[in-house]
């Protein structure tokens, strides 16, 4: 799966998310990349997300709606929330993966459960940063 | 105002134990040359939303992920493909899945979003809408990878032996 969240200099938000799904899965199985609110969502108000992992998981758990709705309805920033959806509502119910968002001040929350992710970011006027690893 | 943007490129199994110093930086590489689409777009003063679909379809392009060009395969030896896109300004979204033919789904879920009244089409509908919007299709060789290919007989054989594993990042995307 692979995916985009960008916050532009007008200050709008937006994500995207793709994927083949998972190897020698079921003819006809969608996991959570199309679902709106589970692998990918966007409000100028909050942040946008795109997920990547275990999809029944993140479908069930409205994985990126629901940091949304933590910064919504709880005033958490980001991170925390972010934080809050991945490594607790998702790894505590086997759902591995990762999830990348932004928010509408331009702060970026890359957090994922497992051993790697591949992930790049970039912020006007800073280098960009590639990682794979946690460190 | 400033500009942010971020991409991630899945996260299946990356254990440090199979990672090669010429794989790492191959999906380095991959990583620094969609970034840069992305980033370039949002320098000039452009929507978040070609953004993200402009670095999205850099992904799909990219053999080394697991989308478009390099998706993996069911277990019947087929790519069926999902892809979705979202505007904050407005909450328009646009998604499609289990297709199978345009060089980008992205873009095909950006044509369902801006062409159609609905959010989420799946089967020729969806191909239909992607064919109107004048979007690039492909032939299987295109999309096809021999890792994706080794990797759906390494699985089917697992199962045809009843072995299973404990690798979560079997179930993922």
């Amino acid at each position: 799966t692979v995916g985009a969240v960008a916050r532009d200099v007008h200050g709008h938000l937006a994500a995207a998310t793709s994927t083949g799904g998972m190897t020698a899965k079921a003819p006809g199985r969608v996991g959570d990349t199309p679902m709106i609110g589970a692998g990918t969502f966007a409000d100028d108000a909050t942040c946008a997300v795109s997920a990547t992992g275990h999809g029944e998981v993140f479908i069930r758990w409205t994985a990126a709606a629901e940091i949304a709705a933590r910064m919504r309805h709880a005033g958490q920033p980001l991170a925390e929330a972010a934080r809050a959806v991945v490594m607790e509502d998702l790894a505590q119910n086997d759902g591995s993966g990762g999830a990348i968002a932004v928010d509408r001040d331009g702060t970026l929350a890359l957090p994922f459960n497992c051993e790697g992710m591949y992930r790049a970011s970039v912020r006007s006027g800073e280098a960009p940063v590639i990682a794979i690893y946690r460190d | 105002m400033t500009y942010s943007l971020a991409i991630h490129g899945g996260a299946g199994t990356i254990l440090r134990a199979s990672m090669t110093p010429e794989r790492e930086e191959a999906y380095r590489a991959a990583l620094a040359r969609t970034l840069e689409v992305g980033e370039a777009v949002l320098r000039d003063g452009g929507a978040a939303l070609d953004a993200v679909v402009a670095a999205v379809s850099a992904l799909e392009d990219e053999p080394l992920f697991n989308a478009g060009r390099g998706a993996v395969f069911t277990s019947d030896g087929r790519q069926e493909m999902d892809a979705a896109v979202m505007d904050g300004r407005d909450r328009r979204a646009g998604a499609v899945a289990g297709i199978f033919g345009p060089r980008n789904p992205v873009q095909a879920a950006r044509a369902v979003m801006e062409r159609t009244d609905h959010v989420c089409l799946i089967g020729p509908n969806a191909l239909d809408v992607a064919r109107a919007a004048g979007l690039p299709f492909e032939e299987p060789a295109y999309f096809f990878t021999e890792a994706r290919w080794t990797a759906l007989q390494d699985t089917l054989g697992m199962r045809a032996r009843g072995e299973t594993d404990d690798d979560p990042a079997r179930r993922h995307g």
